[in-house]
Parts: C-alpha cells; structure tokens; sequence
C-alpha cells in the first residue's frame, strides 16, 4: 500500500467524471461505494486504467502510394494503395 | 520498394492506410492474394484481438504466408491461410500497429465504424474481388469486434461485397457465461490436470457469484460505470490465481516465457517490422512498431468495453442468415473452450434448441480424430484438440483444413 496511491485513487471517480462528461453528483452512492473498494482492493489495477490513448509519432510518406481511392458516399474516407 | 519485394510471399501484393480525414485517423492494411485461385477464392479480412493487437501478429505468428525467424528473416509457411484465399490483415482500432491517430478510440462500436468505409473502398478500388465470397475471421477480443462489426456491416443493404459469413477464435464474446469457466479450466476439468492449488481452486468460486454479479449489472445498464468495477474485480479475482503460477495464460501446458506476451518469437516480429526497409517497402508511417499497445488496452478497459455483452449481436447474425464459426484451442486458459462452449449453447436463436441438443461429433484430419464438432444449420462449435489461444500457431495442418471447410460451406466441417 503506498500513500501516493491512495491520493491517485481518490481522485480516480473524479477523473472518469471528466473524462465522461458526467458531474460524479449525479452517480449513486452504490457506484461511488463499489469504486472505492475496487479502488482499494486492487490499487494496481485502476491505476492503470487509462482515459485516452496517446498519439503515435509519424511521418507520412507523401510519393509512396500507387492510387488514391475515394467514393463520394463516403467523402470522409480515402484509401491509399502501395 | 513493394510489399512484393519482401519475400513474404510471391503472390500479389497490397498495402496501403485507410484515411478517415476530419478525424485524423489512418488504418494501415496488408492483402495477399490466394496461392490457389485468386479470381475465384473467397477474400477473408482477418483480425487480431487484444484490445490492442496488430493483425500482423496473426500474419506472422499463425496463419500469414511466412512467419519470422530468429534471425529476423521470413520463413515460409505452407500452411497459410491463402493457400485457398486472399487475406487482408487490418490494423485497428487506431494506434495499433502501424496505425495511428491523434485521437483514440475506446470502444468496440467506435472502432467498427470505419471498417465498413475500408471494405466499400478496399473492393470499389479492387472490384475484380467484390462478387466473390466474403468473410471477416479473427480471435480473442476479436470476439467482441467481429459480431459488432459484422451487424455494421449487414446494417448497410447497399454494401459492394458479398458478406458470407465470420469465424471467431477463443473468443470473449459472453463474459457472463465464460468467466464461470475460469475455475473448471485452471482446476483440472478442461483436459488438463489441475494447475493451482485446492485453496486458490476455492477462493476462486468463492469469488464468483460477486464477479458474475457485477457482469450482470453491466449486461443490464451496460454503463461504466457498472462495467469497469465488474472489469476489475472479475479480472483481479478469476485470472489473477492462474497469473501468479507464472503460467502463460494462452496455454495451460507452458510456462510465460519471452515478454509480456508469454512467446519469444512475437519479439522477432516487432523487430522484423520496425526494420527501415520494411517500413519502406509496405509504405509504413509510424516510427515504432509494437506488436501491443497496452495503452488501447487500458482505454478499453477504461471505456467499460471488455464485459459489455456484444453475444447478443451473434443472435442477429443468425437471424440474418450469416453462418457462424465458433473455433477454440483446447488448452487456452483466458479464452479457454469451455467457457466458449457454454455460451454457444445457452445463446438465444430461432436454432438455439436444436443446436444444444446437436450431438458432440468427433472431427477428423486426415484420418485422425483432431477435436469434436458440434454443429446445426449455420451455427457452429469446434474444439482444437492440442492448440492454445492461437489456433493455427499450435495446429496449423488442422487449422487450415477446418478454414478451407468453413470457406468451402460446409458449415457442419
């Protein structure tokens, strides 16, 4: 059990309500209660929990692609071809 | 520089990225034509699970026209997958393998719905392929994606392709039903000897009807909320004991060795594509190449996703007709076959009772007894005898031949 831990947890709900755009007001007791003792009973594991995946480095490779396909169904898609 | 040029294969090639432009994101795909009859063979879209493994694990480490060596050099598999088809390997959701974004995506429906614009570009690009049959195969967390990206894709009538049917691998695709399975599997009822201790046998049911509890209330408010405490303490509860043995937990006869991942050559994999040439040669515009990333992992977990009951889009498939592969390797441990067994047999259908009633067959391979199959009309179940979580790592003669059946339509195998 580690103290920075628990100060990690205890604003985990607090966290996810942002993340979600949900006020932690409006959650049950029955839900605040059921995550402080997941919170408490597996620290490792909802520290881990993660809200957004971090983008990945890139470099796009502009003169690499045979044909570029489009369809105007659907004009946010394109399809690259190598 | 093609895809060609790698020595993967001799038979024509595609790579490229699917970019869906206001949003940032771009899916990065490889296709192989069949060895066979290209013209005539079906197309199958294949699909690692995770959440948050590249498909070019399954390329590479199971059912791709070559895996790689220790000395990071291509070794031919006679066994591919497009002996008899062309494959397609598709890295998603976004940020797996060499795909990426700025953005993430944290749930099985958000990641599905850009694989429908991927096949309407992929076959209107390639349309010498469109009229041919259809399949979307993949394993693991796949068992959450594929039966909600095959509803997608049904969802839409005036698709270019000819959807056929999908096949599903040690598949978690019902929690409620498999995670009652966790403790028969590790306590010697799946085939294998017990490989904890009595005690551990028993903390594990004990913990049970709260674990399945906490999934039903997902199942009901399928909120967060609900979901992600159930995630936790099912999770913690039911593998945890298996973990702390040091048992690799996609094969209960090994030990984990070699990564987070529990096999040495995955290692050969993440080396072989994060060599410049090949980024080169495939068009690959991502810096670094990891074969998991465990941050998509975490948001999934996160978004609620891992126990939310996506079995209940297997039901439509079957009412529209769609047959259904069921496949699992019968000494895998986190997907194991006994939890796949059960929940196909209690799944609702208009063929549910006769399909629970079917008899329990054996399945041959070349005149030897290779696992059982249990069958009715479209809707299928098959236990792999010998293999783990990868199906056509641990068998791949008897892997192929019960993939040429399926694609065939012979649905009984």
């Amino acid at each position: 059990f580690s103290v920075q831990q628990s100060l990690f947890n205890e604003n985990l709900l607090q966290k996810a309500s942002e993340a979600l755009n949900f006020p932690i007001e409006n959650l049950s007791n029955d839900v605040k209660s059921l995550w402080s003792e997941m919170t408490l009973k597996f620290p490792n594991a909802v520290s881990n929990l993660q809200f957004k995946t971090n983008p990945k480095p890139h470099t796009e490779k502009i003169n690499a692609w045979d044909f570029h396909v489009k369809d105007e169904k659907l004009p946010n898609h394109a399809l690259r071809v190598k | 520089k093609t895809p060609e040029s790698l020595g993967i294969d001799t038979v024509k090639q595609y790579s490229g990225y699917l970019d869906v432009e206001d949003e940032d994101k771009h899916f990065f795909y490889w296709f192989f034509e069949s060895r066979n009859d290209p013209k005539n063979d079906p197309i199958i879209l294949w699909l690692n699970g995770g959440p948050g493994c590249s498909s070019l694990t399954g390329l590479f480490f199971e059912l791709g026209p070559s895996s790689i060596g220790e000395d990071i050099k291509p070794i031919y598999n006679k066994h591919s997958w497009n002996s008899n088809a062309s494959v397609i390997f598709l890295d998603q959701p976004i940020n797996v393998g060499y795909s990426y974004s700025s953005s993430s995506v944290t749930d099985t429906v958000a990641a599905g719905k850009d694989v429908y614009a991927f096949l309407e570009l992929f076959f209107k690009q390639f349309s010498q392929y469109k009229n041919l049959p259809f399949h979307i195969a993949g394993e693991s967390y796949a068992g959450h994606y594929i039966p909600v990206f095959a509803s997608e894709i049904l969802s839409h009538e005036e698709r270019q392709f000819n959807f056929t049917s999908v096949l599903i691998g040690n598949g978690l695709t019902d929690p409620l039903t498999q995670y009652k399975y966790y403790e028969p599997m590790a306590c010697g009822e799946g085939g294998e000897p017990s490989v904890l201790p009595e005690e551990e046998c028993e903390a594990m049911l004990s913990s049970q009807s709260r674990c399945l509890s906490l999934i039903d209330s997902c199942y009901q408010s399928q909120s967060v909320w609900s979901c992600v405490p159930a995630s936790i303490y099912c999770n913690n509860a039911q593998m945890g004991p298996y973990q702390r043995t040091g048992r690799n937990v996609y094969d209960i006869r090994e030990m984990c060795e070699g990564g987070s991942l529990c096999y040495t050559g995955l290692e050969y994999i993440d080396k072989y594509l994060n060599r410049d040439d090949v980024k080169e040669a495939l068009g690959a515009e991502t810096d670094n190449y990891e074969s998991c990333n465990f941050d998509v992992n975490r948001n999934f977990l996160f978004a609620g996703d891992w126990m939310k009951p996506y079995h209940k889009a297997v039901t439509d498939l079957l009412e529209s007709k769609l047959p259904v592969l069921i496949y699992a390797g019968d000494k895998d441990f986190i997907c194991n076959w006994l939890g796949n067994e059960a929940w196909v047999d209690v799944l609702p259908w208009s063929g549910s009772e006769k399909f629970a009633s079917s008899k329990v067959k054996p399945w041959n391979v070349a005149g030897k007894e290779a696992g059982t199959v249990k069958n009715h009309d479209i809707f299928t179940f098959l236990r792999v005898y010998g293999a783990g979580h990868m199906v056509p790592y641990d068998q791949p003669a008897n892997a192929l031949d019960f993939f040429n059946e399926w694609i065939g339509g012979n649905y009984a195998i």
